[in-house]
């Protein structure tokens, strides 16, 4: 509930900024916004001072400790860094509407589509005999446990 | 500082 209260308290305040400074999200995730904003909504953020015990064999089921100097670093329900800034279908990029439209204002494909297209191996899809479908979900099983971002 | 106020504002918001 401590992590509910900080996420509904970032939404809010990134709402009531950009409204208030007539400014984009895009604006308030730059350098030097998101400092500002990270000062201010320190103090409301859960899992501080993180005590991690360096004779530990694993890390917390939730990723806490994975790394002794930076514990929160991959633990769940933690922002995740970026390398290019968000671009969803809604307004405020929070994620909840996945992107729907190209650079230049087009509908984007459907991506069951691409997926089709890609994927088409025609009348003789290619069998490899290295790997099974195993493989896919063991990679999700990896992916999930890194990430568990909600 | 207009940030620190727009944060307070969403706690009381959140908190109420």
């Amino acid at each position: 509930s401590s992590m509910a209260r900080s996420a509904d308290i970032s939404e809010i305040a990134s709402d009531i900024i950009t409204r208030r400074m007539s400014i984009t999200m895009g604006d308030l995730q730059g350098l030097g916004m998101s400092q500002r904003f990270a000062t201010a909504i320190d103090s409301n953020c859960a899992l501080k001072n993180i005590m991690c015990n360096p004779a530990d064999i694993y890390r917390k089921p939730n990723g806490v400790c994975n790394n002794l100097k930076n514990p929160m670093w991959g633990s769940s329900i933690t922002a995740q860094p970026r390398f290019i800034p968000p671009h969803y279908g809604d307004g405020k990029n929070i994620g909840i509407i996945p992107r729907y439209l190209s650079v230049s204002g087009e509908p984007l494909p459907n991506p069951r589509h691409i997926s089709n297209s890609v994927h088409n191996g025609g009348i003789s899809p290619p069998r490899g005999c290295q790997f099974t479908v195993l493989l896919t979900f063991f990679g999700q099983f990896v992916d999930h446990d890194v990430i568990s971002t909600p | 500082d207009i940030v620190s106020e727009c944060v307070a504002e969403a706690v009381g918001l959140v908190d109420r």
